[in-house]
């Protein structure tokens, strides 16, 4: 990440592995903007379902003069099993958020639409909104769905 | 149709049941409201704390109803696995016991998987092969991560 | 309470007083329904506000045979300051809900009808859904509310 | 009506300001999208984090809203009372330092009413006058009730 929400003008960068790996720290420090981050390089349509009314609100606005121009998210995932249909071990998603709004997409570099980008993830079930990204607040009301709904929730899956 | 959904469904019962355990010590289930044509009805989760009569899970406590969710997220993911799973502050509602019983859970499943959790419990991060610290410097976040291998080591 | 969700068919009283109180225990013990038993005494209409489908599912179903016929909460307030209008230092308000759904109010022992107990309660600001009850898990949400609906919520209080 | 509102509002708005700054030690304020009309507009709240700009609340963290929800609920508690608040888990989302700070407020502000807080946190238990415990035997709630007064005497 670099000038996303509260990370600021210097490159950041979280290597994730295997296994369980815990996110912590303080209120307001940065957790949840994380798996934002995520939603944003995954193709996230909804400005608001990553707390902003616009998508320019996620360029960082630090005090100071430290502002950015742009927001840049970048997500490498391990593809040795070839579930995305792309030729390499690793496939990086990356997209950069202007303070327009307009949206710039990269795989492993390359610029691609998003429509290509998401249908391209989409080939091995991963979305912005699939259910394995579950946003702070939302555990309890998952529980609270109609029969109906989660009748839906597993088709979808199949 | 009707076949590839009632096998998925099975599967998740399955898994959904036996998580809900693991974590609870409890019993709970899925159900069919309509067990002929699945499609015409919904599926319903009703679970049984220990010492208490079956319930909806509409009816359950809240944290009663965050472990539910979770089991059922899990054996979702156990029929059909993603890459990876970013849960956010999913135990906020759980008493120490419960945060433990799912730490422990989740600490077995994602020997096969890759799970992100962000958490405020210290029953979660104990648990975890990894630490990724968070903080504010000069109103700008910065991480800090801890492999919890290479600690003991 | 009596009969009330997870409170037995003992009575239970919980004294509250001045001051600041704590409400803790395990999940699932019964401390949510005791803000859920305050809201069905003032009452409560809505019985999908108290995590039940109807206001018969509200009575103790403890396994065992020992399922209550009725449920039986009851409120007790200072009125010294005569805010309710009533001619007493004290006032008691009970509900009690039978297998049917169907409730029986009183007003210190005398029975009244749900209009009049809300009415009276209404003259000291007292109601089930005011603002001084906030849910498990909707805090968050609180902050999440439009401006007009802030400002509709600040109205409401004058 | 416009009087009665802007009065409500202005008072509001000031004891708004005093308890999120008691908790967090940031400045936080509301705001009338139309000075000259209020009902043609809302109430805007935005809230500037120590070391932090200031943002609309919908844009902060889940526990910064945690506490600027109960500060703004604390607000309007100051200026029309009530004889008895029940908050339930409002301390779910808030790390050591908030929760503590949180209660702390919460306990002063008992002096003059009765606060009932359900809680899992020990920030918030230590600082009660009373606290109840609640739980369950045979499938059963029970209670038991301590005065901290009567332990500490
Ligand atoms: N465009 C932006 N520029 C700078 N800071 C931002 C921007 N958007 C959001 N923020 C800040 O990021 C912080 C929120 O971060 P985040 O939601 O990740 O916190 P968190 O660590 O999850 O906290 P909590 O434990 O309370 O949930 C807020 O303080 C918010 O003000
Ligand atoms: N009619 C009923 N009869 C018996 N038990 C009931 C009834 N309705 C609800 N319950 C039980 O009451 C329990 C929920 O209690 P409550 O919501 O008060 O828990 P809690 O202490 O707030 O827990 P948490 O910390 O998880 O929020 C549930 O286990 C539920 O099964
Ligand atoms: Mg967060
Ligand atoms: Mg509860």
């Amino acid at each position: 990440m670099r000038g996303f929400k509260s990370f600021g003008n210097q490159k950041v960068s979280i290597l994730l592995g295997r296994g369980l790996t815990a996110i912590t720290g303080p209120n307001g420090s940065g957790k949840s903007n994380i798996a934002d981050a995520v939603k944003l390089a995954l193709g996230e349509l909804s400005a608001k379902s990553l707390r902003a009314s616009r998508f320019s609100e996620i360029i960082f606005d630090g005090g100071g003069g430290r502002r950015a121009q742009r927001a840049w998210v970048s997500v490498q995932l391990d593809n040795s099993d070839r579930k995305i249909p792309v030729d390499a071990d690793t496939v990086t998603v990356s997209r950069e958020v202007d303070v327009s709004g307009e949206s710039v997409y990269r795989l492993n570099g390359k610029r691609i639409s998003r429509t290509a980008l998401v249908d391209t993830l989409a080939m091995a079930g991963i979305s912005p909104d699939g259910y394995n990204i579950v946003m702070q607040g939302t555990v309890m009301r998952l529980a609270e769905v109609s029969s109906e709904e989660r009748r839906k929730i597993i088709e979808k899956l199949v | 149709k009707r076949e590839v959904f009632l096998k998925a469904y099975r599967a998740i019962k399955e898994k959904f049941a036996e998580y809900f355990h693991r974590i609870t010590g409890g019993k709970a289930w899925l159900q069919l409201e309509n067990e002929e044509d699945p499609f015409s009805g919904g599926v319903d989760l009703i679970a049984q704390f220990p010492g208490k009569s079956p319930r909806l899970i509409s009816g359950a406590s809240g944290g009663e109803k965050s472990v539910a969710a979770v089991a059922f997220l899990l054996a979702m993911q156990s029929m059909s696995p993603l890459p990876f799973y970013i849960f956010d502050e999913i135990d906020a509602h759980l008493d120490a016991r419960n945060a433990e019983r799912l730490a422990e859970l989740l600490r077995e499943l994602s020997k096969d998987s890759q799970f992100i959790v962000i958490t405020l419990k210290d029953a979660m991060i104990a648990r975890a092969d990894r630490v990724v610290g968070v903080y504010l410097r000069n109103g700008v976040s910065n991480v800090v991560t801890l492999s919890i291998g290479e600690v003991v080591a």
